[in-house]
């Protein structure tokens, strides 16, 4: 089973167009693996994008350099994940 | 058993064993179907909803993008809302005995697998792309309206890959195929999560489609409903205007062949979870859909064409 630790999730506000193709050419860059969970669409709108914990801090200087906005949505996917596990393996229990 | 959680998660297997279940406590209105099997030969099994005969009927899918976990719950939800209050509730019992309801919870049960053991980000189907090394097809870019079109990338490493050809996934060509053998489907709604949007076609064009004027009204009405019981606000309007231009999508195939009132929901995020949403948000999320979605009935109830 495939594990995101320190993996985040960015909500990301580009304020022009200009800042939409930077983020669409971010999101080309395969090694940063980048996973577009609500991908940029119109400017002012929010995009979502999983970050892989390697390439946090490149993300977030990228964005800090084009002075798009962004704040973290999921400090730590995989805490979710294993709260979500931890309550299937609980109910499971309980129902059986 | 009768002590399914419904405010939990839940396995294929454990969702499979609850429609059986819903099956047996309600056997003169509920039946099973299997319209097809998956790439990894898993069964597809639709919930049948009918009170006899063959009357038109309302398609209802959930989880063809496997990691939206709340779309798959809130379908069971709703399949035992509708068969444990058929009799009781005036709305559900006037509908059933004008139509029937066909209910795909699981629509990528190879996803759903894959995110439930190995990779819960996992959005795709499961099938093998000939010559490359990455898997899958968005399910959701597959279906033959403006295939391969903006919107959809054709590269089978892509989340959003389309497939090497319209209905190439079988998840996907099963539910066209058992649609086109009915006949009579007189509406289609599939639901996603997340980000609270309804839409409705077109999703491959940017224009106007012949009934946007109605299914732009009901649609509004049907975010009112959603909105009136915990205040969560839905965004209405056609697919290319509300996201984006995204080709191969299931409503603009139904609309396309013939099906006026197909919609797609987006469900709740509360704007920090996205698709990971707590299993605590699954009961106040399916209360809400259901108000939306019995506008939406409603109105194809009232309005045969």
């Amino acid at each position: 089973r495939e594990t995101f630790v320190g993996d985040q999730v960015l909500e990301v506000t580009p304020s022009n167009e200009e800042q939409i193709v930077n983020l669409k050419e971010l999101e080309a860059e395969e090694h940063l693996q980048l996973d577009f969970w609500k991908p940029p669409t119109t400017p002012g709108e929010t995009a979502h994008v999983r970050v892989p914990f390697v390439s946090v801090q490149a993300v977030k200087a990228f964005l800090e350099s084009q002075g798009i906005d962004y704040s973290i949505m999921i400090e730590d996917v995989q805490v979710l994940l294993d709260n979500e596990n931890d309550e299937m393996l609980l109910n499971q229990r309980r129902e059986r | 058993s009768g002590n399914f959680n419904f405010e939990a998660y839940h396995t294929l297997d454990e969702i499979s064993q609850e429609m059986d279940n819903l099956v047996a406590k309600h056997p003169g209105l509920l039946s099973k179907l299997t319209i097809g099997r998956s790439f990894e030969k898993r069964p597809m099994n639709v919930l049948k909803f009918s009170t006899g005969g063959n009357k038109p009927a309302i398609w209802l899918d959930a989880g063809i993008h496997a990691r939206e976990w709340v779309t798959q719950a809130t379908a069971v939800w709703t399949a035992n809302k509708i068969a444990s209050e058929y009799g009781t509730d005036p709305f559900i019992t006037s509908l059933l005995d004008k139509m029937d309801i066909f209910l795909l919870p699981v629509t990528n049960p190879d996803g759903y697998v894959f995110s439930h053991t190995k990779n819960r980000m996992w959005r795709k189907t499961r099938s093998k792309v000939a010559g490359s090394l990455c898997v899958g097809v968005d399910p959701n870019r597959n279906w033959d309206a403006g295939f391969g079109g903006p919107g959809a990338s054709n590269s089978p490493c892509s989340d959003s890959y389309h497939g090497p050809s319209a209905n190439s996934e079988v998840e996907v060509k099963s539910i066209v195929d058992f649609i086109k053998s009915h006949g009579n489907v007189k509406a289609f709604i599939t639901i996603h999560s997340y980000s609270q949007l309804l839409m409705f076609p077109y999703g491959y064009k940017c224009t106007k489609s012949d009934s946007f004027d109605e299914l732009n009204e009901v649609a509004l009405k049907a975010a009112q409903s959603v909105a009136s019981l915990h205040g969560t606000k839905y965004k209405v309007g056609p697919i290319c205007s509300v996201i984006y231009q995204a080709s191969g999508g299931s409503i603009d195939w139904a609309y396309d062949s013939g099906i006026k009132y197909s919609f797609a929901f987006e469900l709740r995020d509360t704007g920090r979870y996205g698709f990971l949403l707590p299993a605590s948000q699954i009961l106040p999320t399916a209360q809400e859909t259901w108000l939306g979605l019995k506008t939406i009935m409603e109105h194809v109830r009232d309005h045969p064409y």
